[in-house]
Formats: structure tokens, sequence, C-alpha cells
């Protein structure tokens, strides 16, 4: 479903972010 | 880089299947992207760090939208919009223009709101008739039985002037059809 796509792209967008 | 630019172009798509193509929320991301890439960073990854803040912002805003229900009351109002133009077009052409014209309007306006309101609430009615539709509704409890039972002479109703049975039907029935696709547009949208 789309909330589990954002979900989902929110949390690889948050491990990016502490990544860099 | 790759990783951010992948969620990036992710985010971009999931805007798009819900706001669609052109909407504001896309034409703001992108000026953020525009805006990050004309100032001077130090680094490559600063920058993508930087991209990254706004799209988590901006992903936690569709994620509380999702959960609060907030976008189907966005695509309730815009529908609703749709049909109330279809609506008073079909009343304009009723007082002193075509009956045909008028009946093919309210018709699609009346089909077109019961898919509406099926699509909002999850049932599949692709290629599914006016009164398998208005089933469906029914058995899933989201309209009541006697707006069921009310509809079910404005589906014959239908099937005489989609299928241009133009002597099978009178003023009045179009008419009436009006008041209730108005009234039942107001109830559900």
């Amino acid at each position: 479903s789309i909330k589990k796509r954002v979900v989902h792209l929110q949390e690889n967008a948050k491990a990016q972010f502490e990544k860099l | 880089h790759d990783e951010s630019m992948e969620i990036y172009y992710g985010t971009i798509s999931v805007l798009e299947n819900i706001y669609g193509k052109n909407s504001s929320h896309i034409k703001e991301l992108l000026l953020i992207n525009n805006k990050i890439l004309s100032i001077k960073y130090k680094s490559i990854e600063a920058r993508d760090a930087q991209l990254l803040t706004s799209i988590i912002g901006i992903l936690s805003n569709l994620k509380y939208e999702i959960e609060n229900d907030l976008l189907v009351s966005i695509e309730k109002s815009i529908s609703k919009e749709i049909f109330t133009d279809f609506i008073s077009f079909s009343k304009e052409q009723y007082s002193s223009g075509d009956l045909k014209i008028c009946s093919v309007l309210i018709c699609a306006a009346l089909e077109d709101s019961l898919k509406k309101i099926a699509d909002i609430n999850g049932l599949n009615v692709t290629k599914k008739s006016m009164a398998e539709i208005i089933n469906a509704l029914k058995s899933k409890g989201i309209i009541q039985k006697n707006i069921a039972s009310l509809l079910e002479p404005y589906t014959r109703l239908r099937n005489k002037v989609f299928h241009a049975d133009w002597e099978s039907f009178d003023k009045s029935e179009i008419g009436s059809l009006i008041a209730f696709t108005e009234e039942f547009v107001k109830d559900h949208f």
C-alpha cells in the first residue's frame, strides 16, 4: 500500500541521513 | 549518493501517485532540490544530507495525512467540485437547453459519484455495472439500504439514457434524478 511505501521511504531516508 | 537519489526519485513517484503529476507538492520538492544544487556545499554528502532532511519532512507529513484520512478528504473535496459542476451544467440544460444532454450529464454524474465512493472505500468497481456497484456499496454498509432502494429506479433510467432510448422517459424523471443526485453528492462528499 501507499502507506507502506511512505514508511519504507522515510526509514530509508533517515538511515541514509545517519550514514552521511 | 546513488542511494540518496533513489530516495529522492522514490519520493517524487509517491507524491505523483498521491497528488498527481503537476501537483504543488512535487513542484515544491523540485524547487528544494534546485535550491540545494545552487548552493555550494563542502561535499556531495553534505548536499545529500540537506536534501534528505527535506525529504524526511515531506514523508512525515505525508504519513500524518494518510494516518488521519486527510488524503481522502482532499480527494472528496475535489470530487465534490467536479460533481457540482456536472450537476449545475445539467440543471442549466434542464431549464433552457436540451433534455438529452441534461440526462446524459446527470446520469454520468450519479454513476461516477457511486464509483468514486466505492474507490475511496477500497472497492474495485472497474467494469462493474451501476447495479453491481450499488450492491457492493450496500453490502459493505457504505450506503444505507433505503438509499440503495431509491437508486434502483435511477439505474433503469440510466440504462435508458445511455442506450439513447429518448422516448422511454420524460422530463419529470430527469428532474427527480437531478434533485436526488444533488442531495446524494451533498451527503457523501
